[in-house]
């Protein structure tokens, strides 16, 4: 489902050159639930990006459902983000002047649901992660693990069959991270695909496999704990 | 030091009062090492913005060194928020235009060190926390986890007496936060004054006492482990 073939990317900032990915291969299939760990600076959150077709490579090919994404057009690549992929960001990336609720209902906006059916609908994926209480809050009226959970829902709410989450618990306390991990476990047993990365071994231990990344190379790649 | 007398915090959200901090009694002496945790939304963040200076309580009263902070002119509280307290915040607040290296200068900057001076004790602060190699990049070229550490960078340069720390440990991988908290054990050995939120139990050890959050109200305020 989605592979990748001698992945790399560097960055130029001026006089030096910084390879962040230094030949990524990785083959997720249709179901499967891996947690990306790794240090800091380790190049996580770029790989994400290039899996959730945000980003593309410097070298090296990206398929996703055996299609090249290099290769596919504007509309293709709006298609797949928005419907395909639900993306929970490590910086949440909430539009500032707009509601919890309006921020949880955009992706629908994007894909034609009519209003009645997006307030309900969004209103709901906030009760999921214990917001009901919270919906007409912009983000700065929100707290850290909050505005955490408003992106939970939002890359939730169009029921995509790949999650790709960047420490989606990196501000929550243990047991609203509980319920979180919960709420992706249930996506997982309805055959969605789940991509988590988190600095957390408890966290990771829900994933069935992990694959370790240290400076822009795959470490390690073994089974996981799987709770 | 630290005193809060019947804290209390609401917000007006237009129909609904929301009462985020419900009379917070908290006495924190010269020296002490204090962990405060709780669920998401309990009033942590609220908590710190009323000790460090950067917001009022709606009633009760704050007494920051023996004197009222609600009776400081704006020249007196410029002054404690720049030199007698370090603050590392939720969400980083760096200057997005602005590299790491000025990032981490600007509170020098503030208390007029010269510039020569300014940049060599910036680069120490950002090699004290792994990031001398990425002293030039700006936060959009830099990691989650890069982003943060230089927020504690920042807040440590002034070699503040009192450090406030809301979740400075996040976005990082297990072993980059155990040197995160080394810096702060030495801080604190110095007879400097730390209040760190967190949410993960084992940074939370490091402090020798933790005060427990729910619903606004001090749930527990016992010893901890301080290792
Ligand atoms: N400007 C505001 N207007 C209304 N409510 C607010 C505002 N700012 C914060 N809140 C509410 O106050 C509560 C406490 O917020 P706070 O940021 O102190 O929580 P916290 O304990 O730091 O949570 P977290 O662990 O998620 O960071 C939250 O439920 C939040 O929705
Ligand atoms: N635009 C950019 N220009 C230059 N370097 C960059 C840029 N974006 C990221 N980097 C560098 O790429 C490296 C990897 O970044 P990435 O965000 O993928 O790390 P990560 O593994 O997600 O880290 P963390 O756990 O801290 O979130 C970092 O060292 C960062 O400084
Ligand atoms: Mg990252
Ligand atoms: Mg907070």
């Amino acid at each position: 489902l989605l592979r990748c073939i001698d992945i790399r990317k560097t960055y130029d900032l001026g006089a030096q050159k910084i390879e962040v990915l230094k030949g990524i291969d990785l083959h997720i299939e249709k179901g499967e639930y891996v947690a990306i760990m790794g240090p800091s600076g380790s190049g996580k959150s770029t790989l994400m990006n290039i899996l959730g077709c945000l980003d593309t490579p410097s070298q090296g090919r990206y398929e996703l459902d055996g299609e090249q994404v290099a290769g596919m057009n504007e509309n293709e690549l709006a298609d797949i983000r928005n419907r395909k992929i639900g993306f929970v960001f490590q910086t949440f990336n909430l539009l500032a002047r707009q509601s919890a609720q309006a921020n949880v209902e955009l992706p629908l906006v994007y894909s034609g649901v009519k209003a009645a059916t997006r307030k309900k609908r969004a209103k709901e994926a906030l009760e999921a992660v214990g917001l009901g209480q919270r919906a007409d809050h912009r983000p700065n009226e929100l707290s850290g693990g909050e505005r955490q959970r408003v992106a939970v829902a939002r890359a939730l709410i169009n029921r995509p069959s790949i999650i790709l989450a960047d420490e989606p618990t990196g501000n929550l306390d243990t047991r609203t991270s509980i319920e979180i991990m919960r709420l992706f476990n249930n996506l997982h047993q309805n055959g969605n695909t789940i991509v988590l990365v988190t600095h957390e071994p408890d966290i990771a231990e829900y994933a069935h496999r992990v694959v370790r990344l240290r400076d822009g190379l795959i470490e390690s790649d073994a089974p996981g704990v799987g709770r």
